[in-house]
């Protein structure tokens, strides 16, 4: 409904078949300031459904799908979740179910407020609607939801992380100095010069040139890169990862006669390069 | 950073197919009004503050 382009579609609530659960997880010192989060896995140990209730299923109920959605607790105390996994489970299955909570990670350190704790809420949904089994979904179990919980099988979260310190990007270059192959990624100054090029002379009125920057040097790649099951194909690499637009004032045409006009040119600017894999976003601590 | 990728941003936010030819352009840089080099001011320190999020 948040989309210009597209028409809201209203939906009637067939049946509400969920049974919910919060998981909280302390996250003070988890995550130093400087490290980058590569992938966090929630994982929940899936206790055995006893025969009898099994037995009394029929194929079509054998399954529940689960989901886990990030809860964000706003400072007027208002809510909203944001799901980030969510997949079936076999009733006919037991043991420890991996799900893939990066995201939620992510939005916890740049959204959430100093001190607050990790929220993650897993529903358990029925995956057919129909008269057979209809709380089927209910069988599935996850450990320490009840009494029965023992502390070895407890929900546990999983970080892999980055020190930035030894894997990530290391500022600004030495200005004057060459980069040497296979020195660290840097931020290198480089002037783009619009007086020079033919194209943007009388054309271009601001500015002459400007300072780009680029990101040059290599990244050190983490060791053993079956350790993370992530999305990320290719090594880590020296990229812009924040970037600024560029203000120019351009002479246009209009009726003949010539009218200067400000334009903004987005991503011109290198601001700060940062080591990541190919295609995989890069975290940073948004403003207020 | 490339020139001709300026040159695409370029034309590209001002709906353009190509840069002005020489025969298009005034022998005189136009003077730039006040309130064209305000506005680009603003922007140029606004730039400063604000980044945003690279690929």
């Amino acid at each position: 409904r948040f989309s210009q382009r597209v028409r809201e579609v209203a939906g009637r609530l067939l049946a509400s078949e969920a049974s919910t659960h919060v998981l909280v997880f302390s996250m003070e010192g988890r995550l130093p300031p400087d490290s980058e989060l590569v992938q966090a896995v929630l994982r929940l140990f899936q206790q055995p459904v006893p025969k009898a209730a099994l037995r009394r299923l029929s194929p079509h109920s054998a399954q529940a799908r689960v989901t886990i959605q990030w809860l964000r607790i706003r400072e007027d105390s208002s809510n909203s979740t944001y799901l980030v996994d969510s997949r079936l489970v076999s009733l006919h299955e037991s043991g420890w179910k991996a799900f893939d909570v990066t995201e939620a990670v992510n939005f916890w350190r740049q959204l959430s407020r100093p001190g607050q704790p990790l929220l993650l809420q897993v529903s358990v949904q029925r995956e057919h609607l129909g008269p057979r089994a209809p709380g089927a979904h209910k069988l599935v179990r996850f450990a320490s939801q009840g009494r029965e919980g023992t502390g070895q099988a407890e929900p546990q979260l999983e970080l892999h992380s980055l020190d930035l310190g030894a894997y990530g990007a290391r500022g600004d270059c030495d200005p004057g100095a060459p980069v040497a192959e296979g020195a660290r990624c840097c931020r290198q100054e480089m002037y783009i010069d619009l007086r020079g090029m033919t194209w943007a002379q009388h054309w271009v009125l601001e500015p002459p040139g400007f300072l780009a920057y680029e990101c040059v040097g290599a990244c050190r790649q983490p060791p053993g890169p079956s350790t993370f099951t992530g999305p990320f194909l290719g090594p880590r690499r020296c990229i812009a990862s924040e970037t600024t637009s560029l203000p120019v004032i351009v002479s246009v045409q209009e009726g003949g006669r010539s009218r200067p006009q400000v334009v903004s040119l987005p991503n011109m600017r290198v601001e700060k390069c940062a080591c990541s894999w190919d295609g995989a976003p890069v975290p940073r601590k948004l403003g207020p | 950073l490339t020139g001709e990728q300026v040159l695409e941003s370029l034309l590209r936010q001002l709906g353009l197919s190509e840069a002005p030819g020489p025969a298009q352009r005034d022998a005189e840089e136009p003077a730039t009004p006040a309130h064209v080099r305000a506005q680009y001011v603003a922007l140029l320190r606004r730039s400063h503050g604000a980044r945003s999020r690279g690929k």
